[in-house]
């Protein structure tokens, strides 16, 4: 029996309702280090890899590996169910048979849920990734997360340009990162400067930049990405034209989630 | 677990 207890309810609550819009399935591992979780969106435009150590967990256990490809709308639906304080198991037997059973225990009420999950295949991964080197992109930004939320949000009030899927051009230049969105009858542009850190100490906005630069990605990414980013305080974006954009936060010292995407082309 | 491939490549090819 393989079997990690942990209680992190909320937490995965929220990383799935972020995941879930985008990917469909992902591929979760399990090991006694913690967890890796990876997904590939269908137009396989962006590959989504987090990353959360043992420590990261108030209570993990978890005597051998067990990976698998699940759904993520279900695994949403199912944590949707579940309280904030549950403890969760995850239980697949050693036969490997094609299911693995998540378990949430509520202590206060005493109540047990229970949900089978059919394993499906993960689209391609997990794949190896290597650790990404910030000298190798042409600007990096570093932001409060909930100030990248506030340019998502204003970038998809005004980016629905009805017939095409929306996209946002985010450019690095003069120390100044400009986001640019078009709408049907307009279009919205925030420029956020880099920030005395002596005024606001917790939150700076940093960017480092090697040259100019001027990408487009589907909104849709960021989007997700921002709902994502609530399990930190602290965005980073990694730029180039050569390579796939690195959206990163890390989660207290423990782990990281990371999208990287593919800009457009055009 | 067996990993499919590096991300560099899954990037090349899309």
């Amino acid at each position: 029996m393989l079997e990690p207890r942990l209680v992190q309810t909320t937490f995965f609550k929220n990383v799935l309702e972020a995941l879930s819009d985008l990917f469909i399935e992902a591929h979760f591992e399990f090991s006694r280090t913690g967890l890796e979780l990876q997904a590939i969106d269908t137009s396989r435009v962006a590959l989504v890899a987090l990353v959360l150590r043992a420590e990261a967990f108030n209570h993990y256990l978890c005597d051998r590996g067990l990976s698998m490809g699940l759904n993520l709308a279900d695994m949403a639906k199912a944590f949707r169910c579940a309280n904030n304080d549950d403890i969760i198991t995850i239980k697949a037997e050693e036969d490997w048979t094609d299911t693995v059973t998540f378990t949430f225990e509520s202590p206060e009420d005493g109540e047990i849920l229970e949900f089978d999950f059919d394993f499906v295949g993960s689209n391609g991964v997990p794949l190896e990734i290597p650790e990404y080197q910030e000298s190798e992109y042409q600007a990096i930004v570093r932001m409060p997360s909930a100030k990248f939320m506030r340019i998502c949000k204003k970038l998809s009030s005004f980016g629905d340009s009805g017939d095409r899927d929306p996209v946002v051009i985010i450019s690095v230049y003069k120390e100044r990162v400009r986001s640019f969105a078009r709408g049907k009858t307009g279009t919205s542009t925030t420029v956020c400067l880099q920030t005395q850190t002596v005024d606001k100490p917790k939150e700076p906005t940093l960017i480092e930049m090697k040259e100019e630069v001027s990408l487009i990605f589907d909104l849709k990414y960021m989007n997700s990405f921002s709902k994502a980013s609530t399990l930190s305080d602290q965005v980073t974006i990694n730029l180039s034209s050569e390579l796939p954009a690195v959206f990163e936060c890390k989660i207290a010292e423990l782990g990281y989630i990371r999208y990287y995407i593919s800009p457009r082309k055009e | 677990g067996s990993k499919q491939g590096s991300i560099m490549s899954f990037f090349k090819k899309v």
